[in-house]
Parts: C-alpha cells; structure tokens; sequence
C-alpha cells in the first residue's frame, strides 16, 4: 500500500483487506485542522468534527476478486458507494468494461468551485464570441497536466513471478555480495600486487576477508542484505527492471523506495523530478511525480499493478513505451490500462470534433502491445477528464 | 564526497515496523484507490491553508488516519513537493 502527500491533494493507494474509506473522516479532520484547509461541521478545527471540505475526490477500483473477506464498506461497490454518498454531495459512480468479465469502477465528484472560484467561467474572445475556458487553464497557465496512468495486470506467468518471494530474492542477493566480495578481493589482491612487485600476498588479502575479528560484523550485514525488506526490495527492483521504467539517464533524480514482504509480494515507489527540459532557465524543473507499484504474486491470485502521473512523452519515456516496458516486467495472463488525463487547449470544447475522440489520451494508447490482442476499448468523456480504458489478454 | 542537492529526494525507513512484517495472511492484491483534492493545484492554496497545505502535516498525524485503515508506514520518500510513504499489507 502507498500514501502520497502533495500540498493540495493526498493519494491513498491499499491493498488486500485494507479499510481505506474508514479513514477518510479522520483525513478530512487533519486536512482542516493540521493544515488549516476550510472545514465544515464544526466552528473549530481542533473539534473533532471538523471536516475539511475537498476541492474534488476520486476513488477507484479494479472488480472485486474475493469479496466476502473484505471488510467494513470494502463488501460491494454498492456500499462503497453509500459511504462516499453519505459523505460527499454530487458523487457519481460508474462501472467501465466487462459487467461479465473484468472491469473497473471509478466514483468522482464534481469540482467544488466554492473553494478556489474559477478565473473567469467564460471570457471574450475578441472578436465577439464567448468562449468557455478548458478546466486546465482556469487553475493557471502555470500548471503543469495533469494524468494519471494505471495498469492493473493478473494472472501473472507463474515462473516470472517468483522473483517477488522472499527465497528467491535471498538467493539472488546472496549471489550477488558473493560476487561483489570476490571482486573487491580481487581488486585488492591486484592493489598489494602493484604495491609487492607481484610477491605473493593471498595472507595479507586474507586478513581482510577472513580475520576472525572481521567476520562477525560481515556476517551480520550479509544477513541483513539478504533478508530486510528494503534492501530486498531494492535487489528485486534493479533486477525486474522496474528501476529502469523511468532510468535515470533520463530522469537522473528519480528515487525508488522498494518493500520486499515476507514471505512474498512486493511494494514500491518512486519519486521522479521531470526530466530537464531545454527552454527552463537552470536546466530543472519543479514538477515531481510519482509512480507505485504493488504486486502479489502467488498463483491463486496473481496481481501486479503500476500507477504513475509522470507525463507520458514530452521529453520522457511515451505513455505507450511505459506499458510496454511495465507488462514486460510482470508477464501478466490478462491487463487493463486506465489513463485519466485533464482536458487541455487540446481538448478544448469548441474545438470540433464531431464524431471523433474527445481527446489526444486514447490516441496515446493505439500502439499495439507485442504479444496481446486488445479486447475493450471504452472512452468516458467527463466534464474536465477524459478517461481511456482498454482490456488486453496474451495471445 | 557526494553531497545530495537540496531537491534530492530523502528516504527514512522505519525499522520498528519493518523488520517484524509477516504478510501470509494477504491474499488479495487489487487495490483501493482514493484521492482527495483540497485545492486544483499546488499554487492555489486558499489563504487559511499552511503555506505547504498538506505536506505541513506530521508523520505521526497520518500514523493514526493510517491505524483505521489498517496500514503501518514502512518507510518514507521526502520529496520538495510530494512525500511517497510506503506502507504495510
């Protein structure tokens, strides 16, 4: 599971049987009296009533795979609904896909403009037409996108996904400082040779790898190495690839933070700075994005899913590039894609587009994945959001 | 020596938590996701808001939010403008 915490907005990402909306009261009690956002319910923040009161809430999730063990509101879409119905005015809930099959559901609440009031509804054009201004350019031309990229994925190949049980990634790390040790070795033979004219210095290379005083303390980090979550993490991370989704020859301050659970499944976030681009005055940018990644590995149900709002091309990886290279990591029988993007110039209303797609976020999508075949396609034009699913199965 | 810039993102692991996780009780990976705007963006804040709105809240604020859900937090990515917790189940 995964928590992000922006100035404006708080992502809460769970898992398994997590309770994630029984949470959402005290989240809007700290909202307003932690960080000072406007409240209802109460006429001081510090009463526990208090309620800050959101600017816009979204909450989704991919169709429920073991119903009866989840817990409070998490039983059904239905009482999920009721619970964010009761707590939010104006909510609308939608299913997309396969009623029958896989699908996803998303619930949204309109913008509350009674918080930050819109510039100007409509503005002159100049030339006599009133023109509405796209929802993007009414927070500020300043603002960067905003989209959001999922890709939910299960029945993972089996195989493939033993590289997220804790034995594997043991072993592997094991390998690994093992080959590292006999490389500094190595190194430090050469060093001494350099040093003796090439006499024979194995004792004194001994002294360093084998000394009785040394040994305890390399013992207690080689079993740290291969059995912390994080630094498992970290291992399996590098060697799935997941660390080269957004590699840092093109991110270079992108960060990964990765969990290697006990005895399997893996979590992971990455915190990514945009990419530098050419026109900005000291070569960086302030934009961060994110991306998490939680799987759960074990046959009976085999899950992988991958989030991010890092914008799909630009001067980074396309949107089409990410999938790829994500559904080549985790092998899975079957994926859907879901990505939410704000409309932008490009999506502007009066643009005609009678007919056609309302925006550029599918058109990201139509390059083919190897080696599946697409079997839903399904675009939902909102007010300010355009959202593209698509559902693939392997050949 | 390597001296990380000021934009360098920071990580802090919490070792109490961390090191005595037993996930065998997980079985079921599709997550819940929920996100909740306070503001359309980082820059408009309304002015009874902390200068940096919800990243002012403390860790330990979000600990007791994060009891209810069932979650503990296992590490933290500090960042300028997003903190990246991770967390248990």
């Amino acid at each position: 599971s995964s928590l992000f915490v922006f100035p404006h907005k708080l992502i809460l990402k769970t898992c398994g049987t997590t309770t994630l909306l029984l949470g959402l009261q005290r989240l809007l009690h700290i909202a307003a009296q932690h960080a000072g956002f406007p409240f209802a319910n109460a006429s001081r923040a510090t009463d526990i009533k208090a309620a800050a009161t959101p600017y816009r809430v979204f909450y989704s999730r991919k169709n429920f795979l073991f119903p009866d063990k989840q817990q409070g509101p998490h039983r059904s879409w239905k009482q999920e609904v009721k619970y964010l119905d009761d707590m939010f005015e104006g909510g609308s809930a939608y299913m997309v896909g396969k009623m029958n099959g896989d699908h996803w559901y998303l619930y949204i609440t309109s913008p509350n403009e009674s918080i930050t009031p819109p510039r100007t509804p409509e503005e002159n054009d100049g030339r006599g037409h009133i023109a509405r201004i796209p929802a993007s350019i009414l927070r500020g031309a300043d603002e960067p996108s905003d989209e959001t990229l999922e890709i939910l994925m299960t029945d993972l190949d089996e195989e493939n996904a033993k590289q997220f049980y804790l034995d594997n990634a043991s072993a592997l790390a094991s390998e690994q400082l093992a080959a590292r040790a006999q490389k500094a070795r190595d190194e430090a033979r050469q060093s001494l040779g350099d040093l003796t004219n090439g006499q024979q210095i194995d004792e004194d290379v001994d002294v360093f790898s084998n000394g009785s005083d040394a040994e305890a303390p390399e013992q207690v980090l080689t079993e740290a190495l291969t059995t912390e979550g994080h630094a498992l993490g970290t291992v399996v991370s590098e060697a799935c690839g997941l660390s080269n989704v957004y590699p840092t020859s093109r991110y270079p301050d992108a960060r990964v933070d990765a969990y290697l659970f006990s005895p399997c499944g893996f979590s992971a976030n990455g915190v990514v700075p945009a990419a530098p681009q050419g026109n900005a005055e000291d070569g960086k940018s302030s934009s961060i994005h994110y991306f998490t990644v939680h799987v759960t590995p074990e046959p009976n149900c085999s899950f992988a899913s991958f989030e991010t709002n890092v914008p799909g091309g630009q001067s980074g990886r396309t949107t089409s590039e990410i999938i790829e290279h994500v559904v080549d990591i985790f092998k899975p029988g079957r994926f859907s894609v879901t990505l939410f993007e704000a409309k932008g110039r490009a999506a502007d209303p009066n643009v005609a587009n009678e007919g056609k797609l309302p925006s550029t976020s599918s058109q990201r999508l139509l390059a083919p994945v190897p080696g599946y075949r697409r079997l839903d396609r399904i675009v939902h034009d909102f007010e300010d959001y355009d959202l593209v699913f698509r559902f693939y199965e392997k050949e | 020596t390597f001296s990380p810039s000021e934009g360098t993102p920071h990580l802090t692991i919490n070792h109490d938590v961390a090191a005595e996780l037993d996930s065998s009780n997980a079985f079921e990976g599709p997550e819940k996701l929920l996100e909740v705007w306070f503001a359309p963006s980082p820059t408009s804040l309304p002015p009874s808001a902390q200068p940096n709105g919800l990243k002012a809240v403390s860790a330990d604020e979000w600990v007791g939010m994060l009891d209810m859900v069932n979650c503990k937090i296992l590490s933290v990515l500090e960042s300028e403008t997003v903190d990246a917790y991770l967390l248990s189940e």
